[in-house]
């Protein structure tokens, strides 16, 4: 099954 | 003090319908040199980050940073009430609790004025980082909109397979499943029109359609659509402005 990444797990807060 | 003046109202109308469906409460950041957006949608799927040049502006003053916080919904029926080829002027003050624009049709001497309230907004600001990704493909935004329309009618997730040789969007659902192949060319005399692939590895990655038809409104910006793929990042959508751009990161589905 696929299943949805996050956005936020690939950005960084600044 | 803040005054932006847009030489057609059209532009900021095109900019807001290119992203307003998938964020509501964006932050407006407002410096000396333009104006830059971020948001992510609800389902925390898909960042929007919009920058829009000086030199897109018939005019442009900004003092001192100012954050507007909008209502996308709000401005667009600010937005709604202008013509498309009259000026439109952003004005706002330092530390403001709202925001006038004006649409001025030179040609009648006819002046609209409106106020919209700003809103709090809590959000983040994400780093974006400068992301490797092993290919970039161009091609016709009405190309990549038929394709992204037409497969989503099949399945609630959509395959992009990029070889060397060509691109293929591809879906599969219930009522069954469907294809588009594409295989880059140049058109000389109507570059827009041209399909181009650079490649380093191929990738072959499936999104969510609900957040692909999110992101073909941005068609409204550009003849062209890039995309920029890789195994390890999320996807960027980019519609490129005169001056600035509107970029969409989207985030992939992985299988478990």
């Amino acid at each position: 099954p696929l299943r949805q990444q996050s956005i936020a797990s690939f950005f960084s807060k600044k | 003090m803040l005054e932006a003046k847009f030489e057609e109202a059209s532009l900021f109308k095109r900019i807001i319908d290119g992203f307003k469906d998938c964020v509501q409460l964006v932050n407006f950041q407002c410096k000396e040199d333009g104006i830059i957006a971020q948001a992510v949608d609800d389902s925390r799927v898909l960042l929007v980050s919009l920058e829009i040049g000086v030199e897109a502006f018939q005019e442009y003053r900004c003092d001192r940073p100012v954050t507007l916080g909008l209502d996308l919904n709000s401005l667009s029926k600010i937005l709604r009430c202008g013509n498309n080829t009259d000026t439109l002027t952003l004005i706002a003050e330092d530390t403001p609790d709202h925001i006038g624009l004006v649409f001025e049709d030179n040609k009648k001497g006819r002046v609209a004025e409106y106020i919209l309230k700003l809103m709090d907004i809590d959000a983040d600001f994400l780093k974006i980082e400068e992301l490797e990704y092993e290919t970039t493909i161009s091609l016709p935004s009405s190309e990549f909109s038929k394709n992204v329309r037409d497969l989503s009618q099949l399945g609630d997730s959509l395959s992009i397979a990029v070889t060397k040789d060509n691109i293929k969007f591809s879906t599969e659902g219930d009522i069954g499943s469907g294809s588009v192949l594409l295989q880059p060319f140049i058109n000389m005399e109507k570059p827009q029109e041209s399909i181009k692939l650079e490649m380093e590895s191929p990738v072959d990655l499936t999104f969510g359609a609900k957040y692909l038809l999110d992101i073909v409104k941005g068609s409204v910006l550009s003849e062209t659509i890039g995309i920029r793929l890789s195994s390890e990042a999320p996807a960027l959508f980019q519609f490129d402005l005169a001056s600035g751009f509107l970029q969409f990161f989207l985030a992939p589905k992985f299988n478990e």
